[in-house]
């Protein structure tokens, strides 16, 4: 559904501005890599069921480039473009949100089985992954307006997956309440964003919080 | 093994 096709491709156009962004400036300056390696940790969990589950060629493809991204962009900041002023900023303290989503991925699941644990894990980390890098928007108080850009396509990307639930909730009588719960709490945390976002950039104005 | 929810989305 368009929902579905539109939440896919934003994910795929935040990855690809990100990707860019770093190329184009060859600097990762106020992009926090702790939020990159949450996204790591998000992909390798949830997608890895490609090794022992099919869907389609496009769902393969699809994980195979966010898994393979992600992992790309972790190496281009710590390796190729280090930038140690930035990482001085980064410090949410990123061992809870892993924590707390291992605890909630153990009590909400559809299986205590391994694989179901994963996928659980994964949903649970995504919906709060973007907090270190929307903490260092708040201490640097602006972003260059791609780093934005970035954030709003990722962030419309579980948003527009919430109306895709309805509608197959609607037409195919699925619900999958566990991602319908995480998206919600994933696009909560990105409404202030959303709407810093709408009211500046949007209007030409430079990111900056009020 | 299959899940209860077929895990089809991204």
């Amino acid at each position: 559904n368009i929902f579905r096709a539109a939440g896919d491709l934003s994910h795929l156009i935040s990855i690809l501005i990100l990707l860019n962004t770093i190329q184009k400036s060859r600097s990762i300056a106020g992009i926090s890599l702790k939020t990159q390696i949450l996204y790591v940790l998000v992909f390798l969990t949830r997608y890895l069921d490609l090794t022992y589950r099919y869907v389609s060629i496009y769902n393969t493809l699809m994980k195979l480039f966010f898994i393979s991204s992600s992992i790309y962009i972790v190496y281009l900041m710590i390796y190729k473009f280090k930038n140690t002023e930035t990482e001085q900023i980064d410090t949410f303290p990123i061992e809870y949100l892993i924590g707390g989503s291992f605890i909630l991925s153990l009590i909400f699941n559809y299986k205590f089985q391994f694989g179901e644990i994963l996928w659980s894990f994964s949903l649970w980390l995504e919906s709060v992954a973007i907090l270190p890098q929307l903490f260092m928007l708040q201490r640097t108080g602006e972003a260059r307006t791609l780093t934005t850009h970035y954030i709003f396509a990722l962030g419309a990307y579980r948003t527009l997956y919430i109306p895709n639930w309805i509608f197959r909730w609607i037409s195919e009588g699925r619900v999958d309440y566990l991602a319908i719960f995480t998206g919600i709490v994933q696009t909560i945390i990105y409404s202030d964003f959303f709407y810093i976002y709408y009211h500046r950039v949007l209007k030409g104005f430079k990111f900056e919080l009020p | 093994t299959e899940s209860i929810i077929n895990h089809d989305e991204l």
